[in-house]
Order: C-alpha cells, then structure tokens, then sequence
C-alpha cells in the first residue's frame, strides 16, 4: 500500500469521524442527507461481501468493518434518535435515489468483469459510489448556507476521492500490468462531482468567510 | 481464487 493510497483512506475515516462528531456533539443533522448516508449503507453493504469469503489483511477487514459499523450508526442517529431525528431536513431531502440506483445496477449488469452475483454487485457498488454524493450537493444548494462541520466533512470526502486518483497513477507506474478501467473512470467521474462544491469551498476559506452557495 | 489488483481498495 503507498502513502496516497493510506492518506485516501484516513481522510475517508475522518470524514466519517467529522460527520459523526457533529451529529454526537451539536444533536443535529441539520444539513445532512439521509439519502446520501442510505446510499453510502448500500455502497458499503454491496462491495464488502467478500468479507465473507476471502482474507487481504487486518487492515482492510478492520476498515471495512468500521465503514459498515459507522454508515448504520449515521443512519440510526438520522432516523430513530429522539432529538437528532427532529433536525433532518425530510422536505429538502428528496433526491429520488431510483434516479441513481437502477441505472447504476443496470451499468453494473452490462459493464462488469465477471457475470457472478458478488462481481455484479462488486461493480454496481463502484458505480453508486461516484454518485451517492448527488442527494448531499442537492440539499446543500437547496439550504444555501453551508455549516463549516458539513462542509468540512464533503471536503474530506472529495480529498479521499482526489487521493486515489493519485494513488492510481503511482501505482500504475509502479506494479507491472496494473490496470483497472471500472473503476478508474467511476472514481474520475466522482471526483469531478466535487469540482464544484471544491471552488466554492476554497473561495469561502481564502475569504475567511462562511460557505455559500449561488442560487 | 485469485482476486483481481482493486480488491484490496476500500
């Protein structure tokens, strides 16, 4: 594992860490989507099956088990804690997620390595990933003002998304015959999904000023 | 069973 791949992978758990820190300490999701958290479960869910069947080391069974254990926690706070709950912006979060789900699964029958129901699954969870983000931005453009936690916490993800980039690249140039076109494209495709938000959010803290975004 | 290079991705 290099150094980009490592640091790709603490700024995902930080993320997480910011995300969960600022529902635990302020007792609210305000600004956050649910639909966006839902598809992050389903992501998770569907790529690690293969806890089940095969071994790569400590550490990536241990952080799939935490991203798992962290994207139903998020959930469980959105949806059944008594004060939590009462924050969630349910009428700004209505992202209709079929829009993202049915064509990635049908992408993921037609584009795979493998026709087998855990490769299938493998794909489709690859090609949710690079969207699942979309209900986030949405909401946030809805709501306008950006609170610094959540914002952080999309920043984190997109730096996650950027540094694997990075990490391809070197390990493209250092393992003979590594190739991996799925998900190469998919994370490219979901790094410029950040591009956006990416401006607006250095613009603010060049400023100094809180987040904002256009109309 | 030999998985494929990405599988050790998260």
């Amino acid at each position: 594992m290099n150094i980009f791949r490592l640091a790709g992978d603490m700024t995902h758990l930080l993320s997480i860490i910011v995300l969960l820190l600022k529902i635990q300490a302020t007792k609210s999701c305000a600004g956050v989507s649910l639909k966006t958290q839902e598809l992050y479960a389903v992501v998770f869910v569907t790529r690690y099956l293969d806890l089940f069947y095969s071994f790569i080391s400590l550490y990536n069974t241990v952080m799939k088990i935490i991203f798992l254990l962290t994207a139903f926690t998020i959930i469980w706070y959105m949806r059944k804690h008594k004060v939590v709950c009462q924050t969630y912006d349910k009428e700004q979060d209505t992202f209709r997620v079929l829009f993202l789900i049915v064509p990635c699964f049908v992408l993921a029958l037609l584009v795979n390595h493998e026709m087998s129901v855990t490769e299938v699954l493998w794909t489709f969870s690859i090609y949710l990933e690079a969207v699942a983000i979309l209900p986030q931005l949405v909401l946030l453009q809805r709501t306008k003002n950006v609170d610094n936690l959540t914002g952080n916490y999309i920043f984190m993800l997109g730096s996650y998304r950027a540094l694997y980039l990075v990490n391809w690249v070197y390990r493209y140039f250092t393992e003979l015959g590594y190739r991996q076109w799925i998900v190469w494209v998919s994370g490219t495709v979901q790094t410029c999904v950040y591009l956006d938000f990416f401006y607006y959010y250095v613009q603010a803290w060049r400023n100094n000023e809180r987040m904002k975004l256009p109309g | 069973f030999k998985l494929r290079e990405d599988k050790d991705e998260l």
